[in-house]
């Protein structure tokens, strides 16, 4: 049955969007069959794989109005596959609310996708509100980007706390893949002592890959391209490649 | 009357609190009084000015269980105040979803400031929920942090569209105050494509003032202090410092 990682941070901007896609894009050049799930309004995942926005996504998978050959979509990557987002996932969150079991939605929507697929990878918007809390309850594991910075740091004790109650009361099987290390600057003094103190506390918990600041990595989304195909030769295709080598070692 | 700016983007990570905090404290060193309002539940505001997280803050202010001298707190600046974000605002958002003119908590709990402040700033977290809309309602402007990047350019449609629904519907005083290019790297070809294509679109409503990528803006908030005491002599407090020459001449 596939694995699931969803991708959560609530700080914004620390890499979620593009270690989802990178990493994606790396475990399909392997033979994985992955399908990436664009669970946050912003649609950035489905427009760095060029996916169309207009046609069904996550929305209607669900709830339940689209079959699952009108919500996925090829990627230019081999292997790779996306179900997108749309402007109709921001009225979602509002619904989704009031709802029953309100954070078992996607987790409901996914399980007849488990078999067919290696890897699900599930992007998440920058919060801990009710999409997040969907992308934690529908995954066996997270991971988590961190940005070589102060607030990234002081945001995540709330998130491990927020996973370990997840883990608690919605979702047994959830568990910490690993926290990546992000837009990595090895001349800051800041970035050092970030990696230095994570480390100690997470120990093994921490993924080896670090990712480096390599601008390749934010051009690419602008052609709808992955990294392994917009420049395969960078540090940071280098870096995703090491981590989805890792990823499979921890299976 | 207090002129009151909301910073605003739902992309995460574009430089909304540094904005806010920075622009905030140099126009504190011009002798106005200003007041920081930090309604993101990340509270990264509060920790940019050493502020006490543990006190009565933004959630006590709009349900109305706290006095001005309980919720406002000095800071390392003159003429700077802060009412700092807890983790009690974390439930709001839940709990304002089903309350009466929930989009006019905020306004309504800062209108006995008016009176006594220069400027009151609210930063905002990276969403467009009720939070930000309870921000967008109580400005009299908003100033939209952009960071010179791809995701961040598409994001921009959906945030003007928010800004221009709030204009018609909920506060027609609103005004776009400008947006702002942050952490601008001129040696990046991306990063000039966006300032271009955006300055060609918006005109006069583009801050003449760029905040550059500079680590000491990044550094700051480590030692709980904007930039002015941080580092003045930096290239990001040059630019903050004019960024409030340039708000304080278009007033
Ligand atoms: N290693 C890197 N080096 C340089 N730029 C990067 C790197 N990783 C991401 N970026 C860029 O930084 C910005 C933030 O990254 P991204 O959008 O992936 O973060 P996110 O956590 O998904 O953001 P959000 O919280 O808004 O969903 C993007 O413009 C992206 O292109
Ligand atoms: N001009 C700059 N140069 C270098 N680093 C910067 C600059 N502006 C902000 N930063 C750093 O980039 C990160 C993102 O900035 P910031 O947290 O202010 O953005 P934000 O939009 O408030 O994020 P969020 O969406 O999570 O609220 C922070 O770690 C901050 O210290
Ligand atoms: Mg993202
Ligand atoms: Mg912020």
């Amino acid at each position: 049955a596939a694995r699931k990682i969803v991708f959560a941070n609530q700080k914004g901007g620390v890499g979620k969007t593009t270690s989802a896609v990178n990493l994606g894009a790396y475990l399909a050049e392997y033979g994985k069959q992955v399908l990436l799930i664009d669970f946050d309004p912003q649609g950035n995942l489905s427009s760095s794989v060029g996916a169309d926005s207009m046609k069904r996504g996550a929305y209607e998978l669900i709830n339940g109005t689209a079959t699952s050959s009108e919500v996925i979509q090829k990627t230019p990557v081999n292997n790779l596959y996306v179900i997108a987002s749309n402007i109709n996932l921001t009225g979602a969150s509002i619904e989704l609310i009031e709802a029953e079991k309100r954070e078992f939605f996607l987790k409901r929507a996914i399980q007849p996708y488990e078999q067919t697929w290696d890897y699900i990878c599930i992007d998440c918007p920058p919060s801990l509100g009710i999409l997040t809390l969907n992308g934690l309850v529908a995954a066996d594991s997270v991971i988590i980007p961190l940005q070589c910075e102060y607030f990234a740091l002081e945001g995540l004790s709330m998130l491990v706390r927020t996973v370990k109650s997840v883990q608690r009361e919605l979702n047994k099987q959830l568990s910490i893949l690993g926290i990546l290390f992000t837009m990595y600057d090895s001349r800051t003094r800041l970035a050092n002592e970030v990696v230095r103190d994570v480390s100690e506390y997470f120990r093994d918990r921490v993924f080896s890959s670090v990712i480096p600041r390599n601008v390749r990595l934010s051009e690419a989304p602008s052609h709808g391209l992955p990294i392994n195909l917009y420049d395969p030769k960078c540090q940071g295709a280098a870096a995703y490649m090491k981590l989805a080598e890792e990823v499979t070692r921890r299976e």
